[in-house]
């Protein structure tokens, strides 16, 4: 594997605050 | 799906700011006085979606992360964990406000460094350590519904491990952390947040709606 682990873990939807400002 | 839609309406709120608070919250985060208030209305939709108390619950969060107040995320709470300074359980607004600052782009590198090596510090000792990195791992994979082998999981920790371990004592410490997000400043790409750079002209009606008292 050539993956970074904390890229790996980065993509987690729980760190996409983004999904806090959508409106619906 | 119906829960995250009663997010829209806009319920009473019960702890409106004061004018001069907001004054005070712009002074010491990255947000000008009419940021915040567009921030307050954001905060009353997600702090009225399930509980109807103008606090941010666990519930209300994942709700608004992964449209699902039940769905299991690691990040996620260590997200809220993080948002909630007063560790009570749920965020109110200047924690809120404080926090997302942090996502600003025009934040300090250095918080967002911080920020985020506390995330993967999921046992708060200090260190990133060789288990919690494979426990991290472990749940993107579960959360991604994608499967390797326990040979490659403790491949790709290892490898990680040697990258940023310089010291070689067997963890990361917090100057390590900040080593290896100079080499790879993508790491810290999830804690910048565009939106946040004009939150009133994306979401104009926000500000048209607000009602701080003076």
């Amino acid at each position: 594997p050539c993956f970074n682990a904390f890229d790996i873990i980065s993509l987690s939807q729980g760190f996409d605050l983004s999904g806090l400002f959508e409106k619906d | 799906m119906r829960a995250f839609l009663s997010c829209l309406s806009v319920k009473k709120n019960k702890q409106k700011p004061r004018y001069q608070e907001a004054i005070i919250l712009a002074s010491e985060t990255s947000f000008t006085v009419n940021e915040i208030k567009a921030l307050y209305d954001l905060f009353k939709k997600l702090s009225n979606c399930i509980y109807d108390d103008s606090l941010i619950h666990k519930e209300e969060f994942h709700l608004a992360l992964l449209r699902n107040s039940h769905k299991q995320n690691l990040f996620a709470d260590r997200v809220f964990d993080l948002f909630d300074v007063k560790h009570n359980g749920v965020i109110e607004f200047e924690e809120f406000v404080r926090s997302l600052s942090i996502f600003h782009p025009n934040a300090p590198k250095e918080d967002k460094i911080t920020f985020a090596f506390r995330l993967y510090d999921l046992r708060q000792t200090g260190y990133i350590e060789h288990e919690e990195l494979k426990e991290m791992v472990l749940a993107i994979l579960t959360e991604s519904e994608l499967t390797l082998s326990d040979e490659e999981v403790e491949s790709i920790v290892n490898k990680t491990m040697m990258e940023a371990d310089s010291k070689g004592d067997g963890k990361i410490d917090q100057e390590e952390w900040k080593e290896l997000v100079e080499k790879n400043p993508a790491l810290i790409k999830n804690m910048t947040l565009p939106y946040l750079k004009d939150i009133t002209l994306a979401f104009p009606s926000f500000i048209l709606n607000t009602d701080f008292e003076e």
